[in-house]
Parts: structure tokens; sequence; C-alpha cells
């Protein structure tokens, strides 16, 4: 299980991992203005993340996808330009 | 939805060094380990790309370098801030950005060990950023971005090869 404090356990830090490593534009997510985001954009930024990682393409924050995203890793975005 | 198939295969930045010869810098250095060791991972860690190309890295202790590396905690200047132990480990930039390497502090860097986080592997990586290389989707590549334990005999993946030698060309004899 996580156990740092920021380790990714839910939809909102789900949505600052994707937007720190390019599965999110950062407007589409902004924690301060509270923007909505659609249901659609967030489970495709899921099924990119999942493809990228070599998992299931569910759409959705399974424990897997967690389990991944928890992983250490380098901080550089995994999709640039 | 289940697997979808992909094609995968490393990425490129889209910038490169113009010169073969690259001069790097320990700038700061870790709480952790000693200077010595630091010196000699980081060495092998350039290394790892001197084998497979015609770059040769050269350490240098004042002026000037291509790459600068650097230990350090928390926000360090860049914007990017370093999140403490676990989660983010390092970052680089790419040859357009300036090559230079950043590794947290907070994290502990071993050095031949299964405790902790593997220097050498980290820093080998990190310097595929500094050359040009995006991350790879390729589970067995140094290149991919999670950091998969340490490895006692470490040598790099097919798809690491092809993406370095894409950018600076084969080794010649």
């Amino acid at each position: 299980a996580p156990t740092k404090p920021n380790a990714i356990t839910g939809t909102t830090s789900a949505m600052l991992y994707f937007t720190k490593f390019g599965y999110m534009e950062p407007e589409l997510f902004n924690p301060q203005s509270g923007a909505l985001l659609s249901q659609d954009k967030l489970r495709e930024s899921i099924m990119e993340f999942q493809a990228f990682a070599g998992l299931d393409q569910t759409g959705e924050l399974d424990n897997s996808t967690l389990e991944m995203m928890n992983t250490p890793r380098c901080g550089v975005k995994d999709k640039v330009g | 939805f289940g697997t979808r198939a992909r094609r995968k295969r490393y990425a490129l930045q889209g910038s490169r060094w113009r010169v073969k010869t690259l001069t790097y810098r320990i700038t700061k250095y870790p709480n952790g380990l000693l200077q010595n060791d630091v010196d000699r991972e980081i060495a092998i860690a350039f290394k790892v790309w001197e084998d497979v190309t015609d770059l040769t890295f050269e350490r240098s202790t004042s002026g000037k370098v291509h790459i600068e590396v650097r230990f350090e905690k928390g926000e360090h200047g860049d914007g990017d801030p370093f999140d403490g132990p676990g989660g983010t480990l390092a970052h680089a930039y790419f040859p357009i950005y300036g090559g230079d390497a950043h590794f947290d502090d907070t994290e502990a860097w071993t050095i031949n060990s299964y405790r902790g986080t593997n220097l050498f592997q980290v820093a080998a990586h990190e310097f595929g950023h500094s050359l040009g290389l995006s991350h790879s989707d390729v589970r067995s590549s140094l290149m991919a971005p999670f950091y998969r334990g340490y490895e006692s005999s470490f040598s790099l993946d097919e798809d690491d090869i092809k993406g370095i030698q894409a950018l600076y060309g084969k080794k010649q004899a």
C-alpha cells in the first residue's frame, strides 16, 4: 500500500500525476480553479498511461494502475512535444 | 477494452549535441555517499552510452561544461521541485535545454545494493535524456520511466541502443 504522504490514491492525485507527466493538458486540470474535467477525458488519460506502462487499458484507476503510478520514477514527462 | 496492439519503441525528444566530446561536472554531491564513489558511478553511467556511440565524456572540476550534475532537495531553482523519498527520483534536461541532470538528495542512493535506489542505473537513465532520448514504452529498456530495482548485471536494451544510435550513429571500430 502507498505510504508516501503524496501517494496517488484517487482521482485528484491521479490528475496531478497525468498533468505532470504529459498525459493531460495542464489547462484541463487546475486544482485552484476547480475546473471540471469530463469523465471521458480522464478515462482517455488513464488509458494512455496504461498503454504506455504496458497495462491493460481498462480506463479505470484500478489497483495495477495505481501501483504503477506509485512506483518511483524519473521526473521527465513521458510524452514530450 | 482489453489490450490494444501498439508499436513499442524508443522516442527521441528532437534535439541532440553537435559535438562528440561532452564535458560534465558534479557541482553538488549527495549527503549519503563518498565523493569518490559518486565520481566513479557517474563515470560508468556515462560510459554506458559511450560504449555504443562515438561520444566521449570528460569530467571537469571547474569552468563551463556541457552537462552539470547536481544532488538537490525540494525546490532547487528550476521550478520542478523534488518530492522527497520515493516518487520522483531525478530529472534531466534535453540537449536543447542544456542537458543538466538533477538527482533528489532525499533518496537513499546506493551502489551495488538491493537496498535503496541504485545511483548508476538512475544516472544512466537521466544521461539518456541529457543526450536527447525521451521515455520508451519498452518495459525492459533503460529509458522506461519507472525504476525497476537494482540489477546486479546491467546491460542496455536493444531499444536503448537503437535510440541513441539514431541520434549519434554507431560506434566506429
